[in-house]
């Protein structure tokens, strides 16, 4: 039986405004021990991501101002049916550590990270 | 046959001193697309490990300084040759996404991430 991406990831997710500060999203992993957001619009749809690596961007550049400001915005996305071995080529192919998982309205219903697929190792 | 970590672990891994400034880790951990820091004494003897979940604590609290107030120092490490299921299973029980590599005299001889254990289920 194939594993697929609703078997591993978090749902809902949690997500962030493009508004929204860089201090603020920092703010949001921390309390949630987290490294990843997606950035969604008013409608809830993915317009990007935000993660603890930009923020260490941003602090190595000395960079102020909005989420919207360091997002990263053409994002790899993965859909709850969608093979484990797929989502984990994606991940490996754009050396990313997650990927929202979205539904055929691009609205976010969940998120798979590394840290997820690892854990499939442990058993 | 067992896969063991040193079969995906990258090295040498990149450290820092306890010395180095936060911005220096960031800049560090930007300039080699990497999330984390193995922390060494002037010997190479692991003293901690910041990550850009660390840096991204300084940013939501405010803080400046340098590595050694803001690293984890109660280090979870792996070996060489311990079983890979093993190491995913040490990063599933403290909820962290790296483990560094030391040898018997807890020198850093490498490091393993999640991505690293995640691009093993890609194939
Ligand atoms: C290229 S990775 C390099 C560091 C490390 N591999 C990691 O994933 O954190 C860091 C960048 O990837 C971006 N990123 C993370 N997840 C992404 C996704 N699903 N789609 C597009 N970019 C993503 C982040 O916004 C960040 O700018
Ligand atoms: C508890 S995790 C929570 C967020 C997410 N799971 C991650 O790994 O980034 C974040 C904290 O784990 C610490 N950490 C990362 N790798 C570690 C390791 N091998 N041993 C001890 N602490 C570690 C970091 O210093 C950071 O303070």
């Amino acid at each position: 039986e194939i594993k697929v991406v609703k078997s591993v990831m978090s749902s809902p997710a949690i997500t962030i405004s493009p508004e929204a500060s860089i201090e603020e999203a920092a703010r949001i992993l921390i309390e949630n021990e987290i490294n990843h957001l997606p950035v969604v619009n008013e409608r809830g749809e993915l317009i990007g991501i935000v993660t603890s690596w930009d923020i260490a961007k941003a602090v190595a550049r000395g960079k102020i101002g909005k989420v919207e400001d360091i997002m990263t915005r053409k994002v790899i996305t993965t859909t709850m049916e969608e093979p484990i071995e797929i989502a984990a080529r994606k991940m490996e192919q754009h050396e990313i550590s997650a990927l929202p998982v979205v539904d055929k309205d691009n609205k976010v219903v969940g998120i798979v990270s590394s840290e997820d697929l690892s854990k499939l190792l442990a058993r």
